[in-house]
């Protein structure tokens, strides 16, 4: 998906 | 990465630790909510299915929060296995009684209002966020319904609220450190999380104070 930044937390 | 993500992390793992250690010395799961698992296990299945998209070894990070999703989903996975066969007459599926589909179905109509963009993948992983946030009601509910709580559940209750504390300690310091802005969603969640904790904080550091089992009003 296009998580980019924002989903690099658990 | 920074030391409060760290060290969030690491609680994490402890107290998923902690909770099947009880469970296996007592043989017994007794205090703990299936339904509370459940949840979690929606909420890993849910928020993880990156899984499937992402290289683990595009960096070190994407490496570390892969071993760590796995972790979290093969051992929710175990948890619900324990639980509902090897130990399944030590249940107490009488107390366990949050009804639990209004929790999910909550966060997926706030999902459905509220989210980054209007693509599946950000719808679910908004509803991932609103119902790990919730996830530990049945659990707290179960404590107060049988209000004596075994030291080793109240201490992974107390890893779980830690975790989730020194997240918004994470999230200060990148919003300093590294200017990462607009997480409005998870900062919000997570602060909801947090002081779903706060009640039982309280009794669980007066119980320690004391040096007493942990009893819930």
């Amino acid at each position: 998906p296009s998580v980019g930044d924002n989903k690099d937390e658990l | 990465m920074n030391i409060f993500r760290l060290a969030a992390d690491v609680l994490h793992v402890v107290s998923i630790f902690l909770l099947l250690l009880k469970i296996k010395t007592s043989h017994s799961c007794a205090g703990i909510s299936l339904k509370t698992q459940f949840l979690y296990m929606i909420v890993f299945s849910t928020r993880y299915l990156d899984l499937f998209f992402t290289k683990p070894w595009h960096s070190a990070l994407t490496f570390y929060n892969t071993i760590m999703k796995i972790l979290f989903l093969s051992s929710s996975a175990y948890t619900i296995y324990l639980i509902r066969n090897r130990y399944k007459h030590t249940y107490d599926k009488v107390h366990d009684t949050f009804r639990i589909h209004y929790l999910i179905a909550g966060s997926a109509v706030l999902a459905l209002v509220f989210h980054i963009r209007l693509t599946p993948f950000e719808i679910i992983w908004a509803f991932s966020v609103f119902l790990e946030a919730v996830a530990i009601m049945p659990q707290l509910l179960l404590l107060q319904e049988t209000g004596q709580v075994e030291n080793i559940t109240s201490h992974y209750i107390f890893c779980l609220g830690s975790y989730r504390a020194l997240y918004i300690c994470n999230w200060i310091w990148r919003y300093f450190m590294e200017h990462r802005r607009n997480q409005w969603l998870a900062w919000a969640c997570g602060t909801v999380q947090t002081l779903l904790y706060a009640d039982f904080f309280y009794y669980y550091i007066l119980s320690q104070r004391q040096g007493k089992k942990l009893r819930l009003p």
